[in-house]
């Protein structure tokens, strides 16, 4: 019998180190919802990787410390648009969601959708129609708006005013790829 | 972005992953995360990857795709694939990312070429977890 596991991460990038602690106590409370879900009770049950994994990206959806759910990056109109998905390696079904707003769990709408067996991928307005109608909450609009968020699209803004490079898209190999072509 | 994959006692593999995507994008910016194969995958035979970073690069290298790949053509462990492709990722696109995969006997890899990847697993009951390259 294959042993249980459950592997997550908190995203990457240059992490500043005031806000270790507060993703290492967000690590561990999602393993600790996540293992819930996989640990056999007493033999009786084999677990569930399905409920495993979304208890455990549900609960970093709700920390601030997280960019996903509460907490997530802002867009350069000062908006939540969030994006998710969940797939299933058996039979290989799949939910994706896209452009999603003022909803804390993406990753249940993307396992509603694949629940529903119709479509892998949906977005913006039926994403969230599909949301609201399977059972998300519609919060206020700004709800998952924090203030770090806020604070880092100033600086964002502030750095694109000032035409210094902070465009993720770009980099410095593709300005070397660019054929004078233009292609 | 956040993400977590796991395989239970009947051996199902399952990879998830959610974000907000990255500061400053234009409204209507869509991610690797919701796109199979870039930011997120998952097949029994192979392995489940979740990955995170910068998802416009993500997105060029199929990052998912490409680890699973190695792992299936190459043979190589998870650890291995996943370094390798994050590290070609890299050089072949100048931008950087991470990824956690559970391959299809169980074992793990969890890799990165970002300054700092928050990670954690639980395996035997005790929680293992880390932030920082050879941690």
């Amino acid at each position: 019998m294959p042993q249980p596991v459950i592997l997550i991460h908190g995203g990457a990038g240059d992490i500043s180190d005031d806000l270790v602690e507060g993703k290492f106590l967000g690590i561990k409370a999602a393993l600790r919802a996540a293992w819930e879900h996989l640990e056999p009770a007493n033999g009786k049950s084999s677990g569930s990787a399905l409920d495993a994994v979304e208890a455990a990206v549900r609960s970093m959806e709700q920390n601030a410390a997280f960019n996903a759910g509460y907490g997530s990056s802002l867009n350069t109109a000062g908006c939540v648009e969030m994006d998710a998905s969940l797939m299933e390696g058996r039979e290989m079904r799949a939910g994706c969601v896209t452009l999603l707003t003022d909803v804390m769990h993406p990753i249940t709408v993307a396992r509603r959708l694949m629940e529903k067996r119709r479509h892998v991928f949906l977005g913006g307005q039926a994403a969230q129609e599909l949301a609201l109608s399977t059972g998300s909450e519609k919060l206020p609009a700004g709800a998952l708006v924090t203030e770090s968020a806020r604070e880092a699209l100033r600086e964002y803004l502030e750095q694109e005013a000032q035409g210094l490079e902070n465009n993720f898209a770009s980099s410095r190999m593709d300005d070397v790829r660019t054929d004078q072509r233009g292609d | 972005t956040v993400g977590a994959v796991a395989m239970d006692a009947n051996g199902l593999i399952v990879a998830g992953t959610s974000t907000g995507g990255i500061t400053g994008k234009w409204p209507g910016r869509i991610g690797d995360t919701p796109l199979l194969g870039c930011g997120n995958y998952a097949d029994n035979t192979v392995g489940g990857v979740s990955c995170t970073g910068q998802g416009e690069t993500i997105m060029r290298y199929n990052l998912a795709q490409r680890i699973l790949g190695a792992i299936q053509q190459q043979g190589l462990t998870a650890q291995a694939a996943s370094e390798q492709e994050c590290k070609r990722m890299t050089e072949r696109i100048g931008g950087t990312g991470g990824a956690i995969i559970i391959d299809h006997k169980g074992d793990m890899g969890i890799s990165w070429s970002t300054p700092r990847m928050a990670w954690g697993y639980v395996r035997d009951g005790i929680i293992h977890y880390g932030i920082n390259h050879n941690e």
